[in-house]
């Protein structure tokens, strides 16, 4: 699937 | 990682601490939403599920842990510790109003179609608006203590700031995520109103009061 690439924020 | 980022995440910080300091200073969590809160901690616990399964940086992991527990503290001590001083007639926003529309949003508008990122977008879809209790609350009473201002004003300049770093990585990383963009403008705009009142009364040394 295709995730969001923000995980690295808060 | 960029100043915009750094520093809305410790605006971030700021507020959580201001507000856990205020209620532990004065012994009372008067004027102070307790759904709010409850949103905030329901926030960060369905957003940082990924403690348990993705490993980022220590940065990273150390925030998280922090916010989900200040979050939990705050909670309980507005609804176990301090509960005499809670406000709660004041408190009246419908939080299912809130809480059961991002839920559908959250199944319907999101990046895939999983558990975690499902719980993810939910999150950012929920943090968008679980500020609103706090400000109806106010809205209702027509008042707030100052140092419920600087709390509000520090939580609204993380927003604010986090946008800048969106920008920033839009053109330095050609990276942005719609869902995150749509969500932040929104909530930034929420405390647009709160933002005037704080600049023409608060930072003149007046309290906020609401004209009746």
């Amino acid at each position: 699937g295709i995730d969001s690439q923000l995980k690295d924020e808060l | 990682m960029n100043i915009f980022r750094l520093t809305g995440d410790l605006s971030h910080l700021a507020a959580i601490i201001i507000l856990l300091l205020k209620i532990w200073k004065s012994r009372s969590c008067a004027g102070i939403s307790g759904k709010s809160q409850i949103l905030f901690a329901i926030v960060f616990t369905t957003r940082y599920l990924d403690l348990l399964s993705t490993f980022i940086s220590l940065y990273n992991s150390c925030m998280k842990v922090i916010y989900i527990g200040c979050a939990y503290a705050t909670v309980y001590m507005i609804y176990m510790k301090f509960r005499a001083t809670y406000d709660g007639n004041h408190d009246s926003f419908r939080v299912e109003f809130l809480v059961v529309p991002v839920g559908g949003l959250a199944v319907l508008i999101n990046h895939d179609f999983s558990f975690m990122e499902i719980l993810w977008t939910f999150s950012i879809y929920l943090e968008s608006v679980a500020i609103l209790p706090q400000l109806f609350m106010i809205s209702k009473t027509g008042e707030a203590e100052t140092i419920t201002t600087h709390y509000l004003f520090c939580l609204g300049l993380y927003r604010a700031l986090y946008i800048f770093n969106w920008v920033w990585r839009f053109y330095f990383e050609g990276f942005f995520d719609l869902i995150a963009i749509v969500a932040g403008v929104v909530q930034t705009i929420l405390y647009c109103d709160f933002f005037y009142l704080y600049v023409t009364k608060v930072l003149k040394g007046k309290k906020l009061s609401l004209p009746a």
